[in-house]
């Protein structure tokens, strides 16, 4: 829909000589009921709609400059700024020390696989990795790591039964210092906003684990909530990277927008599916012409 | 006084910015309003009135009739009461599909738990026999609730696993069958194929399609595509307590006038509460 949307705002926008203040707010509705409809916060596309007015209100566009390249260029620039620029940003892995990643985000986002999908990743580049399951309220959570990496020969540390989440990633965290792993990811239980005890053993987690950065693990097809639900598990806990999961479905990861504006992280990777390889680097220029089709 | 377009559709934009904040679809949030935008338009209102006042009670009523009108709400009680006199020594069954991660294996559970509170023989048939560590949390919830559960291996075809749960179903006299699945993204051509296979062979008396509350627009995608495709009945939406404003619940019955029989409010087996629009009426518009 959104493609339909910049197409007609090509359209109006080819069919006047001039662009006019009508014809700039029927464009805006245009782009804002296509953003919407990409699930992006509805407080973040009034700011973009008040930021290309502005901006096109202010420019003194020379003559025979194309006024749709122009809109085009401020509506593309106005989302990458959003996403932090168009550069894509890698977790960074600190040689010749134990880095620690804490895996976070609401209910089925996506955690458990997505850190099977980053060790993979890490080994296949020649790091030693090694996953802790601090989660102990999933019914099999720990097979369910086990099985992914199985075949993958990623040891994975976990206490059946356990139910101190603290304690069995300190016991993690010293059973792979022992081995002199490069990399340690954590894997957490799901959990929201509103939910804040579980808020509390998560702040109670990072600040006994001491990860090197906590990752926040949001699915692409997320909605208004997105924004409120990023911000609590910021407040908690200062997120460093996010990872956006299920980019393989329709959904258009406008959320993702809210998860970036309220952390300040930026997006490193994309899950694509529920394979182990399904991990791709984010790339913002694609995102945002998934974003605006 | 006449109301004029212009104050119109000023209140009318603050509107539908709180209804889409309340993570209402776009579409169905254009549809409730122009709706009222026509029946206002020059219209006559009278001198001293509140017009921001006035428009949100025909939004409130808008909101009730589409939740109400021409839509009815079953008791799944009924629903496997009928079936029950109608066809003696048949089970019914229930079969859950949806995308990946949104609560259907735990909705199973908590359903699973309602009906044998209520005096059901419930058996449960793990047809996800793809995502790792599937069968286990299955059979552990089987296990705490002391529910019988018919499962196969890892890669075993998922219709076979619900072909064997009924037959064993017949044959020592359960009455209801809940067959949960592996999730699927409604764009996988071979997950769609699969699931209409597994619908092919179980027969179900029930589709349930299972969606996350915190789902944006993306939610009417998939119902639409998965109706399309394998069809579905009703819809549970699990995870409502994370997103307490609900206005997914409004878009669902809006786009495809299918009851919402459930909804989750949490992990626990007591969390799965029955939809009642007025209750949930009363409690969104507060
Ligand atoms: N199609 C697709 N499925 C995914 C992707 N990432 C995860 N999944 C699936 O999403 C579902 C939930 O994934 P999990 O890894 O269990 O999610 P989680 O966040 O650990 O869930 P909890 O621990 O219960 O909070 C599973 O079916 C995964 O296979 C993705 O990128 N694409
Ligand atoms: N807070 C809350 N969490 C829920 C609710 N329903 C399910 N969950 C959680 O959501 C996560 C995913 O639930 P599952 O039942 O595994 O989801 P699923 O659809 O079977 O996932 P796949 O089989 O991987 O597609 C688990 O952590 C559940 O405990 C709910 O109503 N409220
Ligand atoms: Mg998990
Ligand atoms: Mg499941």
């Amino acid at each position: 829909h959104l493609s339909k949307a910049i197409r007609n705002i090509i359209d109006k926008v080819s069919r006047s000589r001039i662009v006019d203040k009508q014809l700039l707010n029927s464009i805006i509705i245009d782009l804002q009921r296509a953003l919407l409809m990409s699930d992006v916060n509805v407080n973040t596309v009034l700011q973009i709609s008040e930021n290309i007015r502005e901006k096109f209100e202010k420019s003194k566009l020379p003559e025979g400059i194309d006024k749709r390249k122009y809109i085009l260029k401020l509506i593309y620039d106005e989302l990458i700024n959003l996403l932090g620029g168009e550069y894509s940003e890698e977790l960074k892995i600190q040689t010749g020390k134990t880095n620690i990643f804490m895996f976070v985000g609401i209910q089925g986002s996506g955690k458990t696989t997505t850190v099977g999908k980053v060790a993979y990743m890490l080994k296949k580049r020649g790091l030693k990795v090694g996953i802790v399951c601090a989660d102990t309220f999933r019914p099999a959570a720990l097979q369910q790591l086990r099985q992914l990496v199985k075949e993958y020969n990623i040891p994975v540390y976990g206490e059946e039964g356990g139910e101190d989440a603290v304690k069995i990633a300190l016991n993690g965290i010293e059973h792979f210092r022992k081995q002199g792993v490069d990399v340690i990811l954590i894997d957490t239980s799901g959990r929201h906003k509103e939910e804040k005890g579980l808020l509390e053993e998560m702040k109670k987690l990072a600040s006994a684990v001491n990860p090197t950065e906590i990752i926040l693990v949001i699915d692409a097809s997320i909605g208004q909530q997105a924004y409120s639900q990023a911000k609590a598990f910021h407040e908690a806990t200062p997120i460093g990277s996010i990872i956006v999961t299920k980019l393989d479905g329709t959904a258009k990861g406008g959320g993702c927008l809210s998860a970036v504006a309220a952390t300040g992280a930026r997006i490193k990777y994309i899950g694509t599916g529920e394979r182990i390889w399904d991990l791709e680097k984010f790339n913002p220029p694609s995102f945002v012409r998934r974003i605006t089709g | 006084r006449t109301l004029s377009e212009e104050e119109l559709n000023r209140y009318l934009q603050q509107l539908s910015i709180e209804l889409i904040s309340n993570n209402v679809a776009v579409e169905t949030c254009d549809a409730i309003l122009s709706n009222i935008r026509d029946q206002l338009l020059g219209s006559k209102v009278k001198r001293f009135l509140n017009v921001e006042e006035y428009l949100r009670s025909l939004v409130k009523d808008a909101i009730i009739g589409i939740l109400k009108e021409d839509i009815s709400y079953p008791r799944i009680e009924s629903l496997i009461s009928e079936k029950l006199k109608s066809s003696p020594g048949e089970p019914f069954i229930i079969l859950f599909l949806g995308v990946n991660g949104v609560g259907k294996t735990t909705t199973i559970a908590k359903l699973a738990n309602y009906l044998r509170k209520r005096g059901y023989k419930v058996l449960l048939s793990c047809s996800d026999t793809f995502r790792a560590g599937a069968i286990e949390q299955l059979s552990i919830h089987a296990q705490r609730l002391n529910i019988p559960i018919i499962k196969g291996e890892y890669g075993a075809d998922p219709a076979s696993v619900a072909f064997n749960a009924i037959e064993h179903a017949k044959a020592r006299g359960f009455n209801v069958v809940l067959i949960d699945t592996a999730g699927r993204m409604h764009t996988d051509r071979n997950l769609l194929e699969e699931m209409k296979k597994i619908k092919r062979v179980a027969k179900p008396d029930l589709t349930v399609l299972v969606l996350d509350a915190l789902t944006g627009n993306d939610a009417i995608y998939q119902a639409d595509i998965f109706d399309k495709e394998v069809g579905f009945d009703a819809f549970i939406v699990a995870k409502c307590d994370a997103d307490d404003k609900g206005g997914i619940l409004i878009s669902l019955i809006y786009t495809f006038k299918k009851p919402i029989l459930f909804i989750g409010i949490g992990q626990s087996y007591d969390d799965i509460e029955v939809f009642t629009p007025d209750h949930f009426v009363k409690k969104i518009l507060e």
